[in-house]
């Protein structure tokens, strides 16, 4: 059975660096 | 479908926490999230805000604009309908539930403007 880690379900929503 | 469903959103699918405890997807919490990240020494979690959520480029897919983290950094993501978010004190939510019921099997709700959900980022990144 696969196990997959629980990072893999949340987007990963990096903001654009402004500076 | 021209896009293959990511399996771990499907019912059943066995999810490992930071501290190593299995879980199935459709019994996760929100503190899994938290307390995951917590032990995380490279992912932070952020408060995701949906601003906006229109069509996309194909009848099956939306453009959801979210307000990122403290500095509410403006972020667009393409997604098909049916692609679950985890909202905080909710649960898995999607543009279209009853798509996202009958692909995985997850029971969902409809996700609107305003919903927050969990996103994660970098804790170098600043």
């Amino acid at each position: 059975v696969p196990v997959f880690p629980w990072h893999s379900l949340v987007p990963f929503l990096a903001p654009t660096q402004s500076d | 479908s021209p896009v293959a469903l990511p399996p771990f959103f499907m019912r059943g699918s066995i999810i490992q926490l930071a501290d190593g405890e299995l879980k199935r997807v459709e019994d996760l919490k929100t503190e899994d999230f938290i307390q995951s990240a917590e032990i995380s020494s490279e992912l932070k979690i952020d408060s995701s805000t949906v601003e906006r959520i229109d069509s996309g480029q194909t009848p099956n897919a939306v453009v959801i604009q979210f307000s990122v983290g403290e500095l509410k950094a403006q972020v667009c993501v393409e997604v098909l309908v049916e692609y679950p978010f985890f909202v905080f004190g909710q649960g898995w939510s999607s543009c279209c539930p009853d798509r996202t019921t009958q692909l995985f099997e997850l029971s969902c709700a409809k996700l609107c403007v305003g919903d927050v959900c969990v996103s994660l980022t970098l804790r170098s990144l600043r």
